[in-house]
């Protein structure tokens, strides 16, 4: 099996994905354990941040050839929703705006357009950066600056 | 990169849910 759940290639299993997308450490958990996997989750296009998702998936085995950077894995792979719900909490979470990216210098994922501050996430998708304290605009116009050039 | 880390504390921005984080705080690491 793979992972540290001993998953058999092509087995169905069932996640928690939770509403801190892209967050550090946003892992999907593996029911009925509530515990992570060990094995990235791929294809599930249409996740929203903001939504705690019940999903089913199925394992995969890669059985390539190992690349030097790592490359493709096993992974579980998205087989569908079975509910939603919106988060109604206020907690707070973290987000990496650094990434390294084999092989080069580690980037910073962040860019302008007109007055706002875009994040984008390793699945493409985007998110908004948006702030009250002035300060913080400041921070990421400096951030901003320097990327660009 | 200048920078080796940046990371933002965050939340939902609830005026723009499910589209953009309310950054709280800012750390850097150079």
């Amino acid at each position: 099996g793979y992972g540290r759940f001993n998953l058999k290639d092509g087995q169905e299993v069932e996640l928690l994905v939770d509403h801190k997308y892209g967050a550090i450490g946003d892992v999907p958990l593996l029911l009925p354990y509530n515990e992570a996997s060990e094995l990235p989750l791929s294809s599930f296009t249409g996740r929203k941040p903001g939504y705690n998702y019940k999903i089913k998936a199925r394992m995969s085995a890669y059985k390539g050839p190992i690349m030097m950077d790592g490359g493709p894995g096993h992974s579980l792979i998205f087989n569908g929703i079975i509910s939603e719900e919106r988060y109604l909490g206020d907690e707070s979470f973290r987000l990496s705006l650094v990434r390294s990216v084999v092989p080069g210098p580690n980037l910073v994922i962040l860019r302008k357009e007109g007055e706002k501050f875009i994040h984008w996430l390793e699945t493409g998708d985007e998110i908004e950066l948006t702030y009250k304290d002035p300060l913080i605009g400041s921070k990421l116009e400096e951030i901003w600056q320097f990327n660009k050039e | 990169s200048k920078w080796r880390s940046i990371t933002a504390t965050v939340t939902h921005d609830q005026e723009n849910f499910g589209r953009a984080y309310l950054i709280a705080d800012l750390n850097f690491m150079e």
